[in-house]
C-alpha cells in the first residue's frame, strides 16, 4: 500500500458524508446502497464511522459530474479517467467526484459503481495507489464480481488509524506471490499451448515471450466464472477449456462461454452424487481419455464416446505411485502429468507410470 | 504481426504523453514525444509507470506498457492543494 504524500488523515474518526446529486444510470437507493456499502467496507477494518448527512457540508461530499467540474482536475468524457477523490481536508478535501459521462452499474458491466467508490473512498480517507494488484487502490478498474479489501488494504487503512475495535481483527485476501515458496495451486491447465494456474481469484501465466510471469483475475477472461476454482482441463480436439467448482462446471471455447453453462458434474459425467466435488483433472490429449481425481480415488471418462469409463473409481496410490492420496491440480504437458500436492509437484509418466521429477509447484515461474 | 500504421503509432505517442502528463506529472511543452529517445523525462517517467505496474521496466511504450495505459482508471487528483 502506499500513502499519501505527507500522510494526510482525518483528526476526528467520526466522518459525515452527502450524496449531492445522483446518477440517473441507476435508481437512488441503489446509489445510496453502493456508496453505503463502500463506507462500510472501510469503517469494517478500522475505528472511522460514517454518517450520511442531507443537507450542508459533510467531511466527504460525492457528486457526480462531468467535463470541466472547476477543481482543476477535468474528466475526459467515456472510458479513461472515471473518479476521482481529495485527500483529508477541509473544503473539497475527502471530496469524491464521479464522471457522469461513464455509465455506472451495480453488475458486472463497466462501472461498477460499489467497486470505484470502495477505491474513490480509499483516497478520501488518505490512501494512493497501491502497487498490489489484488487490492481496491490499484488504480485501475478492474471487478472480479465481488468488491473487497485485500489485506493490503486493511494493512495501508490501519497504519493510518490504527486497528479495528473489533475484538476480532479482521483480514484480506492476499495476493499471490509468484515466486513465494508457499504457493499452491487450486488447478492448472493448458489453454491453447499455454499453462494457466488459478489460485483464489487470480490466473497466472507464464509465456516464454514475457520475461514477467502475468498475474490478474480470472475476470478478466473469463467474466463468468467464480473465484475459488476447484479443477480445470483443455479438451484440446475440441478447442474446449472446462472449469469445476463444487458439483458445477463450465465451458469454453477460448473467452467464450459454451450455451448451456454451468452444467451439472453428476449428469453430464456420471459422476456419483455422493462426489461433492472435484480436486483436479486432466485430459490425456493422445487418448482422449479425462481422468478426474477425488480424494483417494479417481475416475476415467471417455470424451470421443461421452461416457465414464467401467471399473472406476479406483484409487490414485495404485495407479499412479507416489502421488499420495490427494491432488491439488494436474495438466499434462509433452505427455508428461505434472500433479501439484501442496508446494510440490511431480513430472509423472503415464506410460511407466514413474514419477521423474520432484519440483516446487511454482517451478514454472523461473523464480 | 502486422506493422502499426504510422498513424496508429500517433495516436499511441499522443496518448503515452497525455497518460504521463496526467499521472505522472510529466511537463507538457507542446511537443510529441521524440522518437529514439532513450533518456530524459518521459523515459524517466515511463520508467516510473512500468515498476510501479510490475511491468519489464525499459522505459519504451511496448505494447505491454500501451494495452496497461489504456485501460480504465482512478483519476490523479488525489492530493488537494
Amino acid at each position: 500500500f502506499v500513502l499519501t504524500p505527507g500522510n494526510p488523515q482525518w483528526k476526528d474518526t467520526n466522518l459525515t458524508y452527502r450524496i449531492e446529486n445522483y446518477t440517473p444510470d441507476l435508481p437512488r437507493a441503489d446509489v445510496d446502497h453502493a456508496i453505503e456499502n463502500a463506507f462500510q467496507l472501510w469503517s469494517n477494518v478500522s475505528p472511522l464511522t460514517f454518517t450520511k448527512v442531507f443537507e450542508g457540508q459533510a467531511d466527504i461530499m460525492i457528486s457526480f459530474v462531468r467535463g470541466d467540474h472547476h477543481d482543476n482536475s477535468p474528466f475526459d468524457g467515456p472510458g479513461g479517467n472515471l473518479a476521482h477523490a481529495f485527500q483529508p481536508g477541509p473544503g473539497i478535501g475527502g471530496d469524491a467526484h464521479f464522471d457522469e459521462d461513464e455509465r455506472w452499474t451495480n453488475n458486472y458491466l463497466e462501472y461498477n459503481l460499489y467497486r470505484v467508490a470502495a477505491h474513490e473512498l480509499g483516497h478520501s480517507l488518505g490512501l494512493s495507489h497501491s502497487t498490489d494488484i489484488g487490492a481496491l487502490m490499484y488504480p485501475n478498474y478492474i471487478f472480479s464480481g465481488d468488491v473487497q479489501l485485500s489485506q493490503d488494504d486493511i494493512s495501508g487503512i490501519q497504519a493510518i488509524y490504527g486497528p479495528s475495535p473489533n475484538p476480532i481483527q479482521p483480514t484480506g485476501p492476499q495476493t499471490p506471490q509468484t515466486c513465494d515458496n508457499k504457493l499452491t495451486f487450486d488447478a492448472v491447465t493448458t489453454i491453447r499451448g499455454e499453462v494457466m494456474f488459478f489460485k483464489d481469484r487470480f490466473y497466472m501465466r507464464a509465456n516464454s515471450f514475457y520475461p514477467e510471469v502475468e498475474l490478474n483475475f480470472i475476470s478478466v477472461f473469463w467474466p463468468h466464472l467464480p473465484n475459488g476454482l476447484q479443477a480445470a482441463y483443455e479438451v484440446v480436439d475440441r478447442d474446449e477449456i472446462r472449469f469445476f467448482k463444487g458439483n458445477k462446471y463450465w465451458a469454453f471455447q477460448g473467452m467464450k462461454m459454451l450455451h448451456g453453462y454451468p452444467k451439472n458434474i453428476h449428469r453430464s459425467f456420471g459422476i456419483p452424487t455422493t462426489v461433492k466435488s472435484i480436486d483436479a483433472a486432466v485430459s490425456d490429449e493422445n487418448t482422449g481419455k479425462t481422468y478426474f481425481f477425488v480424494a483417494k480415488k479417481y475416475w476415467r471418462y471417455d470424451e470421443y464416446k461421452q461416457s465414464m469409463d467401467a471399473g472406476y473409481p479406483k484409487m490414485i496410490a495404485d495407479d499412479f505411485p507416489g502421488i499420495g492420496n490427494k491432488v491439488d491440480a494436474v495438466f499434462q504437458k509433452d505427455g508428461f502429468f505434472y500433479f501439484f500436492l501442496g508446494t510440490r509437484q511431480y513430472k509423472f509418466d503415464p506410460k511407466t507410470k514413474r514419477i521423474l521429477s520432484l519440483q516446487k509447484a511454482n517451478s514454472w515461474f523461473k523464480c | 504481426f502486422p506493422a502499426a500504421t504510422s498513424e496508429t503509432q500517433e495516436q499511441d505517442e499522443e496518448m503515452v504523453q497525455k497518460y504521463l502528463e496526467n499521472y505522472y506529472n510529466l511537463k507538457s511543452d507542446g511537443k510529441q514525444i521524440e522518437r529514439r529517445r532513450n533518456s530524459g523525462p518521459v523515459v524517466e517517467k515511463l520508467k516510473q509507470m512500468q515498476e510501479f505496474f510490475g511491468l519489464e521496466v525499459t522505459g519504451k511504450p511496448d505494447a505491454e506498457t500501451l494495452n496497461k495505459m489504456k485501460e480504465p482508471r482512478c483519476g490523479v487528483p488525489d492530493v488537494a492543494q
